[in-house]
């Protein structure tokens, strides 16, 4: 698969 | 070796307390990204990586508590981070970090 768009992977702790 | 730019030269061993109810971070990235290395991208005033004063946005996250996070997916790192922070056997999370450019 082609690589993700980082910018939707946003975690907050 | 791989081209990554990291270098002994500028990381950091920082250990954040658990001060705070929050850890107050955010991250972004991943394995199979356009960002490999988690990345820091918020810091919240009041939660305990703010109150350790020695992290920044920016910084790319190596290791939590001796765990490597290279070839981790989002949903990995946020798995170890979360527990690292939720677990009671250690009152403080030692992160690895790296200022890159």
């Amino acid at each position: 698969s082609p690589p993700k768009d980082y910018e939707d992977e946003v975690t907050f702790f | 070796q791989t081209s990554s730019p990291i270098s002994a030269l500028n990381t950091a061993l920082v250990r954040v307390v658990k001060n705070s109810n929050t850890l107050g971070i955010a991250i972004e990235g991943g394995a199979n990204t356009r960002q490999p290395l988690p990345r820091i991208v918020t810091i919240q005033k009041g939660g305990s990586a703010h109150n350790c004063g020695q992290l920044k946005v920016g910084q790319v996250i190596l290791e939590v508590n001796g765990i490597s996070l290279r070839g981790q997916e989002h949903e990995e790192v946020a798995r170890i981070i979360a527990e690292a922070f939720k677990t009671k056997e250690k009152d403080h999370i030692d992160f690895l970090v790296a200022e890159l450019g």
